[in-house]
């Protein structure tokens, strides 16, 4: 069975985009086969995996507008891309912005994406899914669609802020139309700890998190190599292989893959 | 005559909400009469600068909705708020998100936050937006109210691929509605000289952008007491009055206080 992620928070620049990468990349490292969909207007995983977005003839802007009209003209299996890292990636751009619009003039436009992945199902073992910095009709659609949400969490004061109103969004999705949702689990990343600020909020997080939700176990510290990769369109697993930041998102890969089974 | 800025970047995490509030209080310190309005959903300009979001009963929510119904019954000066700072302050929360439904079914919708600033004129030497991280349309409805745009620019290479689409989109809202918008500037945050990425990054951002933009002479550079700064809900001149971020930010003000009378 494909088990499908969405990688969500609202809070701008706190490493979905990143973690969506590297944990699909480590992932696939582990034997799994792996689609990664970008579902953002800025297509930032597009780019970080070596694309140049603007230079796409189909994206997920048509795959989403052709299930929307039902002419099944761009299905999505037509727009997948093989990428360096061997994950598959479903790409986007700008255009993508204008299916928000279409989305919200649709009936159950919050469906459309989950529409689109059905013929995907049992393609792959994994399908993570990159979501704007917004809890706008994309991300729904991602939520709607998935099995496990997964969110990064910056370890500071103003991104532990945002985690009451996404947490009650995902309860609210939940409910209304993904009965089966579940939290995979909360990602510290962008830790420092060699400030005390930094510690502080990481243990008061573990805290105030511990009775909701599952934590993963690996922390992703502040690492520039991260801010690198993206310029030469390779996963960290490649790009600096014997790094701390590497060998987190492969713990946290062979966490998701001891759960397998149980889900 | 009040000079009205927004800081706008789609990008998230880039330091949007920090610059619009340590400009703002450094603008004060000066001796300028400064507004500062919260535009985005997440409400993190209202958070930093102290206040409990959540607990507000007239946010700038209803100054939108009740422009778009030309009821006046909330006009704009009757949910300021003085704060600490001396920075007065036009909080939000999440209630904002649903003006945007409301702004896409009004009739010139990107029109509504310009009529609801017009009192303010005269009362203010400076008015400071904050926006959320994508170019929606509340981002829109400041563009085309406000005279200047700040950009915040984190130097890293992500960040600086976002920068054609924001810089289009200035233009059309320029072509269509805000004859006189301009850049007021370019401001580099959260650099970090150490690493050669980030030195790399910011030298070809300076040229790239030397012949289209004004690029503003200080950089800010990461300082864990900007992330420390929010939980307190203080201006980083007060919290950190001599660091080299708070001298960051004044410089940055004298600049626009220098510019002056040009405009
Ligand atoms: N652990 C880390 N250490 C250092 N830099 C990081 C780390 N994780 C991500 N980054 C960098 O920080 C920036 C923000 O990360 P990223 O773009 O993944 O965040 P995001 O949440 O996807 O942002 P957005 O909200 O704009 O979609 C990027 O330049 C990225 O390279
Ligand atoms: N120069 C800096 N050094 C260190 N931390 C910083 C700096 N500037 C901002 N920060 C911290 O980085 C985080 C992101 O900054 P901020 O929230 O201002 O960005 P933003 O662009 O407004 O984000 P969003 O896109 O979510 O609105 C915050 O926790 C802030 O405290
Ligand atoms: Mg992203
Ligand atoms: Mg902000």
């Amino acid at each position: 069975r494909t088990r499908i992620f969405c990688v969500v928070n609202q809070k701008g620049g706190v490493g979905k985009t990143t973690t969506t990468f590297n944990l699909a990349a480590a992932l696939r490292e582990m034997g799994r086969d792996v689609l990664a969909i970008d579902l953002d207007p800025q297509g930032s995983l597009s780019t970080s995996m070596g694309l140049d977005a603007d230079s796409l003839q189909h994206s997920m802007f048509h795959v989403l507008t052709s299930t929307i009209r039902e002419d099944d003209a761009v299905p999505l299996r037509d727009i997948l891309l093989m990428t360096e890292s061997g994950v598959v990636l479903a790409a986007a751009n700008i255009e993508l912005a204008g299916a928000e619009l279409e989305l919200a003039r649709a009936t159950m436009g919050e469906l459309v994406l989950r529409e689109a992945l059905q013929p995907m199902s049992g393609l792959f073992d994994y399908i993570l899914i990159d979501c704007p910095p917004n809890l706008g009709l994309l991300t729904i659609n991602a939520l709607s669609a998935c099995h496990e949400v997964i969110i990064p969490l910056q370890a500071d004061y103003l991104a532990m802020k945002g985690m009451d109103l996404l947490m009650q969004t995902i309860s609210m999705i939940k409910r209304k139309v993904n009965y089966n949702l579940i939290v995979g689990g909360v990602l510290i990343t962008m830790a420092d700890l060699r400030t005390l600020h930094n510690r502080e909020v990481i243990e008061s997080t573990k805290q105030a998190l511990s009775n909701q939700v599952h934590v993963f176990e690996p922390i992703i510290h502040f690492n520039v190599r991260l801010k690198e990769a993206p310029v030469v369109g390779e996963s960290i697993l490649t790009y600096a292989k014997t790094s701390n930041v590497a060998d987190a998102y492969r713990a946290v890969a062979r966490e998701l893959i001891q759960s397998e089974g149980l889900r």
